[in-house]
């Protein structure tokens, strides 16, 4: 994984070779997960980097889930070489790895990536098709159950934020249930998109505050700082029916309500001059950036155990 | 493969609530084929949405008629996205093979 570009976009089957490198490079820290199928049968595979013990407290991130936010996707596999590059190396990475895991899901939503590279550069949803409808795909971050079908998701399958048949009707969406439930110890859960520069925690389906939102905007005001002290990036952060709009069905919604306290959601870069097609030399600056930020939220989800 | 030659996207910023409301309503239209980028959210804050090219006269004119200023963030969307694929390209190209 040396020699793997991190500078540069990559198709689908190329981040699944870097994830099976970076295992076999790595086994006493990093294995593979495959907690489930997408439609089209791909493996939704998940890093977990352990030191070992059981059923540890652990830290969830994802990237991809909107296929097209190609970023996100490439910042994920950065990070993963940079955790296995750090550990051993960062006292903070190191302290929160002799005791916690993280599991890190690059690639969430395989099929539509897959259709992004090959088809359409655009697409954002899912690749199941909805009966009744020539409209392909449902809105994965729609489509979990916290408000589900509520305001600020769509029931046509045509529209981009389709929330879908029922709650957690995307296998993607059902295996990362299904995961968080039976591991029963994850402590943080971030869930990377791009773009627009902002930092989130829920709720977005309803303006009620979270309880824990002193402690998490005072997190999120910190970690937005760390990540702007490299390049001077700015983000905004709050509760998503705050900072974006009212989203119904939304992933850290979900994972809050399940007793995630650490539930955060990233819009990484940029402002608005590229968007999806954010050119690849912006890939590593984004990740770097980043981590700064992710570090924040995972020492201090290390340092406050609940 | 979908191409998207003569694609633009376009950044609106609503002045007041009207321009809100008037974006709002383009959301749920299906008449222009627009897809949001960046979703309606409130006053001063920024929209971006892609507009293909049979779309395009028609959207403009729908904005200039109702005083909906607007600047346009990418100019053919075809060309970035043929830049970055040449970039993928040439990457893939310069890779080292293993040893």
């Amino acid at each position: 994984t040396d020699s793997y570009d991190y500078y540069n976009y990559h198709t689908i089957s190329e981040i699944y070779r870097f994830q099976d490198m970076l295992v076999a490079e790595n086994p006493n820290l990093v294995s593979k997960v495959v907690i489930g199928q997408s439609y089209e049968g791909r493996p939704l595979n998940v890093l977990k980097f352990s030191t070992g013990g059981t059923n540890r407290r652990a830290i969830w991130i994802d990237t991809g889930i909107h296929s097209r936010e190609w970023v996100t996707q490439a910042s994920g596999t950065w990070f993963a070489k940079k955790i296995v590059t750090d550990y051993g190396r960062d006292a903070a990475l190191t302290a929160i790895l002799d005791n916690m895991d993280i599991f890190l899901e690059i690639v969430t939503n395989p099929d539509g990536f897959y259709y992004s590279h090959t088809r359409n550069r655009m697409w954002r949803k899912t690749r199941k098709p909805n009966r009744g409808s020539s409209c392909i795909g449902v809105d994965p971050n729609r489509n979990w159950d916290a408000g589900f079908g509520g305001p600020g998701a769509s029931s046509s399958p045509c529209s981009e934020t389709y929330h879908g048949p029922s709650a957690h009707s995307e296998s993607e969406v059902k295996s990362i249930v299904d995961f968080v439930k039976s591991h029963g110890n994850i402590k943080a859960f971030i869930s990377i998109h791009a773009y627009s520069q902002m930092l989130m925690y829920p709720y977005g389906y309803t303006r009620t505050a979270v309880k824990d939102q002193a402690e998490l905007h005072a997190v999120a005001q910190r970690a937005v700082s760390n990540l702007a002290s490299l390049y001077g990036t700015r983000y905004r952060y709050g509760s998503i029916i705050n900072v974006i709009y009212q989203a119904s069905g939304g992933t850290i919604d979900w994972t809050y309500n399940q007793g995630i306290k650490y539930s955060y959601t990233f819009e990484l870069r940029d402002t608005g001059r590229y968007g999806f097609v954010l050119p690849a030399s912006q890939i590593v600056p984004t990740a770097r950036e980043t981590w700064l930020a992710l570090m924040t939220l995972m020492d201090h989800t290390f340092k406050n155990p609940y | 493969k979908e191409t998207f030659e003569g694609h633009q996207v376009f950044r609106i910023v609503p002045k007041d609530d009207v321009q809100l409301s008037l974006l709002k309503d383009l959301e749920d239209m299906f008449e222009f084929q627009l897809d949001f980028w960046k979703d309606v959210t409130g006053v001063g804050t920024p929209v971006d949405v892609r507009v293909p090219l049979d779309s395009l006269e028609s959207f403009k004119s729908h904005l200039e008629t109702r005083d909906v200023d607007y600047s346009i963030m990418i100019e053919d969307l075809q060309a970035v996205l043929d830049q970055e694929q040449e970039e993928m390209d040439s990457a893939a190209r310069f890779a080292q093979p293993r040893n």
